[in-house]
C-alpha cells in the first residue's frame, strides 16, 4: 500500500458517499445515470468474488463489502425508493454497446482462462467505460448539479491516482499489470474533458454547464 | 503468479 493507492481508494470512497448523500438529502436521483450505476454494480460484483476465496486484509475485505453493498443500495434508491425522480428520458445510452465488446475482450485478453480471472478482467474492462452513460447524460442535458460534478470528479480522480500507484509499484516493486494499467489509462482519459470543465467552472463557483 | 499481485487492489 502506497500513498497514491490509499488516496485513490479514499477518493473512490468519497465519490460513493457524495452520491448517496446527494440522493438521500435531496430525495432525488435526478441527473444520475441508472445505467452507469448498474454497470458499476456489475463491476464490483464480478471483481470482488474473491472475497469468498482469497483473504488479503481486513481493509481489503471491508472496502469490497462497502463497494458491493453501496452499489446495490444506489440501485435500490434509484429504481425503487426514488423511482419517480429518475430521469430515464435522458438516460438512453445503449449499454449493450459496452457490455458485448467488454465481454469479448475479457474472454480473449486475460491473464488466465479461468472463471474468476475472466470475471476479474471483464470487470476491469467494464469499469473503464462504465461512466459513459453518465457522461452521455450530462452532455445530453447540457449541465450537471454541482454535487453531481463533485461525485464525478472524485470518481475520475480515483483511477488517475491509481496510475501514480502503478508507476510507483513499477519503480519500487518491479511489478506491473498491463491489463489494469491500459484500462485505467482509458478510464482516466474518458474523464479529461469533464476534468477541464470541473476545474474551469465548478471550482470557480459556477454551475457545470456545457458550452453550447 | 505475478499478475495476482494486482488483485490486492480494489
Amino acid at each position: 500500500m502506497n500513498v497514491f493507492r490509499l488516496a485513490g481508494d479514499l477518493s473512490h470512497l468519497l465519490a460513493i458517499i457524495i452520491l448517496l448523500l446527494k440522493i438521500w438529502k435531496t430525495r432525488s436521483c435526478a441527473g444520475i445515470s441508472g445505467r452507469s450505476q448498474i454497470l458499476f454494480a456489475l463491476v464490483y460484483t464480478t471483481r470482488y468474488l474473491d472475497l469468498f476465496t482469497n483473504f488479503i486484509s481486513l481493509y481489503n475485505s471491508v472496502m469490497k463489502v462497502f463497494f458491493i453493498s453501496t452499489s446495490c443500495a444506489t440501485i435500490y434508491l434509484m429504481y425503487v425508493k426514488f423511482k419517480a425522480t429518475y430521469d430515464h428520458n435522458h438516460d438512453t445510452f445503449r449499454i449493450g454497446f459496452l457490455l458485448i465488446p467488454v465481454t469479448i475482450l475479457g474472454l480473449l485478453i486475460n491473464h488466465d482462462f479461468t472463471p474468476l480471472e475472466v470475471l476479474w478482467t471483464f470487470s476491469i474492462y467494464l469499469e473503464s467505460v462504465a461512466i459513459l452513460p453518465q457522461l452521455f447524460m450530462v452532455s445530453k442535458t447540457g449541465d450537471a448539479e454541482t454535487i453531481t460534478s463533485h461525485y464525478l470528479f472524485c470518481l475520475g480522480l480515483y483511477r488517475a491516482l491509481y496510475i501514480f500507484n502503478w508507476i510507483y509499484r513499477y519503480y519500487f516493486e518491479g511489478f506491473y499489470d498491463l491489463i489494469a494499467i491500459v484500462a485505467g489509462v482509458v478510464q482516466t482519459v474518458l474523464y479529461c474533458d469533464f476534468f477541464y470543465l470541473y476545474v474551469t467552472r465548478v471550482i470557480k463557483g459556477k454551475a457545470l454547464k456545457l458550452p453550447a | 503468479d505475478e499478475h495476482l499481485k494486482s488483485h490486492d487492489e480494489l
